[in-house]
């Protein structure tokens, strides 16, 4: 039975897929010194911009069947199994290592030979998904094709990690039907009080009308930096949300943003240390987050 | 005839509402030094987190007939106007210096005198707008909703500002077929270049189905920094847009996000000059605006 987290927030940029993707990638390869055990780890990409599978230098126009297809298919009659889908870690190495190659032409030496993926397997998303959300409206069931395309064919992950969209469209309640727990990141900005209390509504909403069991797994400070705002939003996050807050905040660092160009999300790409602040940061991030999974 | 501008762009916390805002603001106040003349100016808020009735400190559960009345009703029956649902000047100032008092209550003095709007009106959004862009996938002329809530109603205003959400369903659909100009805000980072092929392939789709009539108003570079991203992404864009990307680019700066603690968007809220870089990149924008609104 994999432990189903949906990484949740409609305000824009706040690090929805920056997290879904450092989260999975470090849980997926454990860390001895951090007691952060091994885990096999999906990745689910709902958003129709198809971020994830970029951040690992995938085509997306080489994609074989995909997610679009699980959603479009009837209820019983979908043709495509999730399976079909997935992208696995061999996959996932080698693109990332092309990446680096490509987007490092100058470094003659190559990819590191770290640059992998043992236990992670993606299924990606691309901009057709915006089409099929707008036609999905229509369909009987419709929060739940996520979760039905999920039954049967997911036993084999320990985790699985839904990114979602920044919207409350159908895209997003399909994650939240799908989902046992929900993890938000939050940006300390101006609207974040005001954007959070939408979104806990809304989350309520799904609770009783869709997913009884859906619960909140934690919430996350990203692209913290020093600001009058950053205090004030930290402090009332921390009131509200007591230790559901994770401790661990994820500075604004420009290292954070432009790991994908070295063809990987920066806990791959960079060892956890104090020169590696951002590394360091979200494996933190990941040793809460593996010692909440293991008192759930 | 009003101009209609959409502000697009499906990447989230790319500075679209930020943009939309300060430009809508500015074009009102218009500018003597900067020979930029005043404007009437309607700011519709498109996105359900409706951020931007937020940022001038507008109570949103006072608010009365609103959007999602206009999108709801039947097509010649919505019994709600557009001019109905409009906050106009006078509310919003004093909102923006009730704000200020409230956000501020150690500055004995009180809001400044120039913390105004003079011709600058708001069309809101709220939360429930996106069950309305759900609901909205099944009915007759989905994609015009906008379009003919703005007929007969708008001929008061020089200029319409569109304010979408980070999404490509129904609610950005909608901006793109009631707009003539599309402004696209562009963070430079890794996702941006994808991001923008993906969006100018909606924008094309737009233009064959729906509004032959849309065209690209100008790309602008948000939220800039240095780093190796954006180089290369400011690059790609003045080789890929020449001269529709705009030559202000509005650098990352936290005055421009804590703005609204004191009541107000930037350019209103502080002086274009030196001290102020922040409202002077706005301001320097708007004036790039204001000269090619004169051109078209
Ligand atoms: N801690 C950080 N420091 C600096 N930049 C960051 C950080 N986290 C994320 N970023 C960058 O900020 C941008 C937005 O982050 P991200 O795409 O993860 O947010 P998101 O919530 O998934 O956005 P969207 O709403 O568009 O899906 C990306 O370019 C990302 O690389
Ligand atoms: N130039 C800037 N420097 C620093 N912060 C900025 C700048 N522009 C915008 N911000 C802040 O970044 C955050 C995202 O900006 P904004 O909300 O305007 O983006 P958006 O594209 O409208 O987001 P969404 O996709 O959620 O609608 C906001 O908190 C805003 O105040
Ligand atoms: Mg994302
Ligand atoms: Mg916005």
């Amino acid at each position: 039975e994999p432990l189903v987290i949906a990484c949740i927030n409609h305000k824009g940029g706040c690090g929805k897929t920056t997290t879904a993707v450092n989260l999975a990638a470090a849980l997926s390869a454990g860390n001895k010194d951090m007691e952060i055990p091994k885990r096999r780890v999906l990745l689910i990409d709902l958003d129709p911009k198809g971020n994830i599978a970029t951040t690992f230098g995938i085509d997306k126009r080489n994609l074989g069947p995909s997610m679009n297809e699980l959603f479009k298919g009837g209820v019983d009659s979908s043709s495509i199994k999730l399976n079909e889908c997935l992208i696995s870690p061999k996959t996932l190495t080698k693109s990332m290592q092309n990446a680096f190659v490509r987007q490092n032409p100058e470094r003659k030496r190559g990819p590191p030979k770290d640059l992998k993926v043992d236990n992670l397997w993606l299924l990606p998303a691309d901009l057709d998904l915006s089409g099929v959300e707008i036609d999905l409206a229509t369909r009987i069931g419709r929060e739940n094709r996520l979760r039905l395309a999920m039954q049967n064919t997911v036993s084999q992950f320990d985790v699985i990690i839904i990114d979602a969209p920044a919207s409350l469209g159908l895209l997003t309640i399909n994650a939240l039907a799908a989902a046992q727990w929900v993890l938000i990141p939050v940006q300390a900005e101006f609207y974040a009080l005001e954007n959070m209390s939408q979104l806990m509504d809304t989350i309520r909403n799904v609770q009783k009308a869709v997913n009884p069991g859906l619960r909140l797994f934690g919430i996350t400070l990203t692209m913290v930096q020093r600001s009058r705002l950053s205090g004030t939003v930290a402090e009332q996050a921390r009131k509200h949300f007591g230790d559901r807050l994770f401790k661990t905040e994820i500075p604004r660092l420009v290292s954070i943003a432009e790991a994908p160009l070295d063809g990987a999300p920066i806990v791959i790409g960079m060892k956890p240390n104090k020169s590696n602040p951002g590394s360091l940061a979200y494996w933190n991030l990941a040793s809460e987050v593996s010692e909440r999974i293991e008192i759930i």
